[in-house]
């Protein structure tokens, strides 16, 4: 464990609890892409199966759990909670994210490394958490209405991989061995996804106006 | 040699 990893690791705890704290106080998902949330809880899904069969440490299976209840919860919270799914913009949040899971599920048969159902199945969340916020950012350009909360969560949970990054960086430097290019990949093009949303979130921090995204 | 995995990671 390094600082940027346990850095990395606080800042999307902080993105799960802003959105949980959100949607559980105010009752509102106005904002959040249901897709999006799918999309993470199938991420947390497919990357934890090991969870039962690898203890690693406490920390990182209290995480693990942690990240499964909430993203689960968000989804049902999203669904079913006869309050918040009012709030739910149906007609809005319309990218068809089977067109993210597909090429991805393609992607992680041809590109893996190893073929075990296990390591498929991980390198298959790693493809689709670098394309999960589609849905998110196209609803925030689409409502163009930003709330903090929403604007919090997105930046935080954009922050967290590009800290990864830095522990990828120090992993290499420090472990012998230590040369995972489809991870490295993945997890770029994650964070450039952001990088526009980044930029308008700065500008809007820094001129003290509300966060709109270009339509 | 023990390979050093990302799996450690979340």
């Amino acid at each position: 464990m390094n600082i940027f990893r346990l850095a990395g690791d606080m800042t999307h705890l902080a993105s799960v609890l802003v959105l949980l704290l959100k949607i559980h106080t105010i009752k509102s998902c106005a904002g959040v892409s249901l897709k999006t949330q799918e999309l993470y809880a199938l991420v947390f899904a497919t990357r934890y199966l090991d969870i039962v069969t690898d203890f690693i440490s406490v920390y990182n299976t209290v995480m693990k759990l942690i990240f499964l209840g909430s993203s689960f919860s968000i989804v049902w919270y999203i669904r079913h909670h006869r309050v918040v799914r009012r709030s739910y913009d149906k007609d809005q949040d319309t990218f068809r994210h089977y067109l993210l899971m597909i090429p991805c599920m393609l992607l992680a048969l041809f590109v893996h490394e190893k073929f075990t159902f296990k390591e498929v199945m991980w390198t298959f969340s790693l493809y689709l958490e670098a394309v999960a916020i589609l849905p998110q950012l196209v609803l925030l350009q689409r409502t163009r209405n930003i709330d903090n909360l929403t604007g919090q969560y997105v930046f935080l949970l954009g922050a967290y991989r590009g800290l990864y990054i830095f522990n990828w960086i120090y992993r290499y430097f420090t472990e012998p061995h230590f040369v995972h290019w489809i991870t490295w990949i993945a997890g770029v093009v994650q964070t450039l996804l952001y990088a526009d949303f980044f930029y308008y979130y700065f500008e809007s921090w820094k001129n003290n106006v509300r966060l709109q995204l270009p339509a | 040699t023990d390979r050093e995995s990302t799996h450690d990671e979340l």
